[in-house]
């Protein structure tokens, strides 16, 4: 498999603008249940964030943005919209965020289809292992997981671009595609890794994720021309205490496969893409009575 | 209005294995 910008030999994928279907002008509550449904939607949200702070150390020593601004208004995302259904338990939301693009310390497009956390919660604590220098994070997440009002994990994205971008000038290059994972087969997950000094984590370490097999059933999407008050939600990992948990193969796929891909529209010239992740983990309780 | 539907090369999909 050739990972590239060029890589002629992938199958040619229809690729569906998932703008007609949610509503126009977004709001809230449409995108809440196109989320429901797919696992990924267009939210709509003015950050008031101004720094994007993108160094998780610092972050966590002396507080930045990201933790005083941005970490309250994703939670609201996920308590008021998300997860309004659950008892949500927690909401642990990283001190920086994963910047893209120029000037940026990853100036480099995720581009390849990858889900990144794998299946089992197994494989999600090896994937946390990977890039964990305390080495209690596994730990953590599981003493979490099995404590008793906790039912379930779930991780949530939040990828939006930060190009000061507006209708009248919306991101063009390299936007995101997202495939609904109620229309992946468990058999055409490809359990990957890497090696984790690749990637900034431990020496010795693998990372834990997935490729995907193509099949004419998959339905992927994308959203053409963001703007900086928008934010692409997507599921990228959850499984439930209820799952049955000793076979990986047996498990739903769940988490949204993704890629940044070359968009035939673009105009040619158009500045190269900015754009952040922030991931959040969640433990939900119980459904509200 | 109109959509913007697209058919690309997705990198790094695994061709479908034919035996």
């Amino acid at each position: 498999v050739v990972y590239g910008d060029e890589d002629k030999d992938a199958p040619i994928t229809k690729i569906r603008d998932a703008r007609p279907h949610q509503d126009s002008p977004l709001t809230e509550d449409d995108a809440a249940s196109f989320f429901h449904k797919k696992g990924f939607c267009l939210f709509p949200q003015n950050t008031k964030v101004k720094r994007w702070n993108e160094d998780y150390l610092k972050g966590m020593v002396f507080g930045s943005d990201i933790t005083k601004v941005y970490s309250p208004e994703l939670e609201s995302i996920i308590r008021n919209y998300l997860l309004p259904e659950y008892h949500v338990i927690s909401v642990d939301c990283p001190p920086a965020v994963l910047r893209r693009g120029p000037s940026s310390r990853n100036n480099f497009y995720g581009t390849g289809v990858h889900q990144d956390y794998g299946l089992s919660l197994e494989d999600y604590k090896n994937n946390l292992k990977a890039y964990d220098f305390s080495g209690q994070a596994a730990k953590e997440v599981q003493k979490k997981f099995d404590s008793d009002q906790v039912c379930g994990v779930m991780v949530i994205n939040f990828w939006r671009p930060i190009g000061g971008y507006t209708k009248a000038n919306p991101l063009r290059s390299k936007p995101l595609a997202v495939c609904d994972p109620a229309f992946v087969d468990n058999g055409d997950t490809v359990h990957t890794a890497l090696d984790a000094t690749s990637v900034g984590g431990l020496k010795g370490k693998q990372t834990d994720q997935m490729a995907l097999k193509y099949s004419p059933q998959q339905q992927w999407y994308y959203y053409p021309n963001m703007t900086d008050d928008e934010v692409l939600v997507f599921k990228q990992f959850e499984v439930w205490k209820d799952d049955s948990m000793d076979k990986r193969e047996a498990l739903p796929v769940r988490g949204v496969f993704h890629t940044a891909f070359v968009d035939p529209n673009t105009p040619e010239g158009s500045p190269p893409r900015q754009s952040t992740e922030c991931r959040v983990q969640v433990f939900i309780g119980k459904r509200k009575e | 209005s109109s959509t913007l539907d697209l058919e690309v090369n997705l990198p790094g999909l695994f061709r479908p294995e034919f035996s």
